[in-house]
């Protein structure tokens, strides 16, 4: 399975629909400072089911909307599309792509899709750990997190291990 | 389950070993398994966080203990490591989950800020010899890492205060660049 | 005392306005001094840890808030700032203590290791501006930064797991640059 | 006031004895990853009266002491001394230098000094406080530690401007 496009809209800095298509091997994304390259890894990690508010920089699940600028209104609601090729069929279920989809609005409760039909965030976690992209999501480093891998506890780096298995 | 985890292990343990002999020459890495008890302060780690394990007080856990040997140096706690050694250990450790498992798409974001010019082409070694088994998105300031990218995407701030994502350069079997429209 | 502060005060937040808007052309940055309340949980910052008066719960103490206007973006709270901009604006509170009141030196260890080329340059214009009022040492693995050096020192390990200083370099009044043993 | 000099001895990795002759203005120093660049940040913030092993990047303050590597006894002593310029008169006292002293033995308490004669940790940091150097070390950034200027807390913040009034 490859990762083949992100969509993002309303997330963070985002708040034009943005789609970034992605060919295998290695992409490197550049920019000046503050320009946005973070906000994409947070988006990830957002539509995989991240849960934790400081996990993506902030105090509270409404700070990933994009929250207004000079001459744009904030957004009224966030999606993020990832869409996986899987012509070797490592995510069960046949389908040639796979995507996942999460979408807030403000005030509201998340809203979790596979492939367009809603679903639950248990079943979007549940698809993602058949790839080894597991609660721990140790698949994305965030910035100035790449020592995390280190100083977690023994406990923790084998529960690391064990959700990759 | 036990023994999927166990052999899982195994491959990372081994993998362990020859991220670290790659990145360092030299250097010998470790990960063991063993019983870390809660109130045992003298963990050979690091002050890692002790858990508690469920049961209470006494219950011993089963964690991973990583250590690494570099080359000249007596062996030391993980938190003695320099910024350098200790982000290429955590990139060693990452490629060993990495070969035991691999996961559609990795996304490193500035990892190698805090390495050398050395350690950087080490890094980037690994990054091309692995590419043709999964995605890599690296987000970087780095030159170096710029020019190994197969495709490079620009992202700007706008005088709006909204991110614009720019041209993709797409590196053809030839090699050869071309510019197309995003 | 409370006067000798509220005097001190006033420079530093006068020095961080100044300070923010050279290293953010077109940025506002604001220090107040304001009663943070440790219960009160919507404070204006960042999940700063509350602190907890020594009276109590509820006594009210005196903290400085912190924030930074960037040009087309809403004011955020610090922890959504981008690695970079987090960096530059917490080097530039440090300036804003040092214009205060300098200390005889400061010890910059790869402070700017998240800063993109542009940042990079103003944080370097600022160190040789203030270069003549106090002594910097700065750690780094950015070539712009070692070009700026009045004089640099190479620390390198040796086989043996020690560290040994090389050789430095004198800027002479004249630019030239030449060899000293060390 | 101006650093002058840094002498450190059984330190770390300087387990030989190591001069460095400063002069004012932007000095630079640079080498590979583990060479020895954050141990002389960690030898000053040590000479000025540092106490918490977690600042110095060890477990217990032992870890300062040279540990021994292949050719080398580990060191049985460490010592570091700054030498201020103090012509303009800031540090009180009336010395043209200031020379301030740390040294510990293996298993030993650490020991002060002021120009050779021994005090104790408390004139050292009240030295200090006179030009600016006060307990919180503001002036010594440590590596990954620029954004804590940011994130203390308010109170702290506010306890950092106090001392350096
Ligand atoms: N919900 C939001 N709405 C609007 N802007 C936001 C939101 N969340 C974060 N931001 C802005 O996004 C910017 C940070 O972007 P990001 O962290 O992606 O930068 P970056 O490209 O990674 O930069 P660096 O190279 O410094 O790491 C900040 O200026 C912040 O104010
Ligand atoms: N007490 C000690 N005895 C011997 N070696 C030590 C001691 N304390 C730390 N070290 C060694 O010092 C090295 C780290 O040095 P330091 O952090 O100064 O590197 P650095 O030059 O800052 O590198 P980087 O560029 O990666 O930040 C580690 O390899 C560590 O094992
Ligand atoms: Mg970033
Ligand atoms: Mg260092």
């Amino acid at each position: 399975a490859f990762l083949k496009a992100i969509e993002l809209r309303g997330f963070k800095t985002f708040a034009r629909p943005t789609e970034i298509l992605l060919v295998p091997g290695v992409t490197v994304i550049i920019g000046p400072n503050g320009s946005g390259k973070s906000n994409l890894a947070d988006a990830v990690l957002w539509a995989l089911g991240e849960q934790s508010p400081s996990a993506l920089r902030g105090k509270g699940m409404q700070d990933v909307l994009f929250a207004g600028s000079k001459g744009h209104q904030p957004s009224a609601a966030a999606e993020v599309n990832l869409l996986f090729d899987n012509s070797q069929g490592e995510f069960p279920g046949g389908y040639q792509e796979v995507q996942i989809t999460r979408r807030v609005l403000r005030e509201g409760a998340s809203e979790y899709f596979i492939n367009g039909s809603a679903c639950r965030l248990l079943d979007l976690q549940e698809l993602c750990a058949a790839v080894g992209l597991g609660r721990e999501m140790h698949s994305v480093i965030s910035q100035g997190k790449v020592d995390e891998l280190l100083s977690s506890s023994p406990a923790a780096r084998r529960a690391l291990v064990e959700e990759a298995a | 389950i036990a023994t999927v985890f166990a052999s899982f292990f195994e491959e990372v343990r081994v993998s362990f070993r020859e991220m670290v002999s790659v990145l360092f020459p030299g250097a010998r890495g470790e990960l063991r398994l063993e019983e870390t008890k809660p109130a045992d302060g003298a963990d050979a780690e690091e002050g890692a966080e002790e858990d508690v394990a469920p049961g209470g007080r006494c219950a011993p856990i089963l964690g991973i203990n990583l250590q690494i040997k570099l080359p000249h140096k007596a062996p030391r706690t993980l938190t003695l490591l320099s910024g350098g050694e200790k982000a290429l250990t955590a990139i060693a450790f990452l490629f060993a989950l990495f070969l035991a498992k691999p996961c559609p798409f990795y996304i490193l974001d500035e990892v190698e800020a805090a390495l050398d010019n050395h350690n950087i082409g080490r890094f980037l070694s690994l990054l091309t010899r692995y590419q043709e088994r999964t995605q890599f998105l690296v987000v970087t300031h780095q030159r170096r890492t710029m020019e190994i990218a197969d495709t490079l995407y620009g992202v700007t701030m706008g005088e709006d205060g909204v991110s614009r994502v720019l041209s993709r350069r797409l590196r053809r079997p030839d090699g050869a660049v071309r510019q197309a429209s995003s």
